[in-house]
């Protein structure tokens, strides 16, 4: 599995 | 950002200030985990290691480090402010933090994004935070009289995931190609974790009882 988001969350 | 993502930051903040109003205002820390709380300043420093170097928002920022800063001064007056340390209830408080911190690791050595330094920290954050209520929950459920500060700190906590597990699903819908797997998932084991308070929290609330968990 690839996360495809940037970390924006606290 | 979503409301969902806002109100579970916010409901986030807001257990902070119900604890530290508990443990500044009235200089009591009874019912509340070192452990815990121990837990959580490891975690948002291993997770925040880039706040420096990774410019999301002003307000991811000034979260970051109240988040930060609070958890450590939480710590702090737990084992070193003259009044509070007196009434940790050390020998009630016995889960062993490394139970949870040699797995965590462990696992965001397997399952992790990008093998970086700081990707792996970040990883084993995520995994330690779904956990990090742990020591707490037992805690709880051994202590007989239950404050209503403490029982609203932990009420707040498992809000506040349950409306990150909402942001979640608005995100989906909204963003093009938005998956993130690992947060997902911890964060879904992390909020079935209160399942069992919320109810108990609820079903006293209801009968107007004091809040006390079966043990």
């Amino acid at each position: 599995t690839q996360d495809t988001k940037e970390h924006d969350e606290l | 950002m979503n409301i969902f993502r806002l109100c579970g930051d916010m409901t986030h903040l807001l257990s902070v200030v119900v604890l530290l109003l508990k443990i500044h205002t009235i200089k009591s820390c009874a019912g509340i985990s070192l452990k815990t709380q121990e837990l959580y300043a490891l975690v948002f420093a291993t997770r925040y290691l880039d706040i420096f170097t990774h410019h999301v928002s002003l307000y991811n920022t000034v979260m970051k480090i109240i988040f930060l800063g609070t958890s450590f001064t939480i710590v702090w007056y737990m084992r070193h402010h003259k009044v509070v340390r007196q009434t940790y209830d050390k020998e009630q408080d016995t889960f062993k933090h490394y139970m949870l911190i040699i797995p965590c690791f462990a696992l965001a050595l397997l399952i992790k994004t990008k093998f970086t330094p700081l990707e792996v920290l970040w990883t084993f954050s995520i995994y330690l935070e779904a956990v990090a209520i742990f020591p707490q929950l037992v805690l709880l459920q051994r202590t007989k009289n239950i404050d209503n500060l403490t029982g609203n700190y932990v009420f707040l906590l498992g809000a506040y995931r349950g409306l990150y597990l909402l942001n979640w699903i608005v995100r989906y819908f909204t963003e093009k190609g938005y998956r993130q797997w690992i947060t997902w998932i911890s964060g879904i084991v992390q909020t079935a974790l209160y399942a069992d308070f919320f109810y108990y929290y609820i079903k006293c609330w209801r009968n107007n009882e004091k809040l006390h968990l079966p043990s």
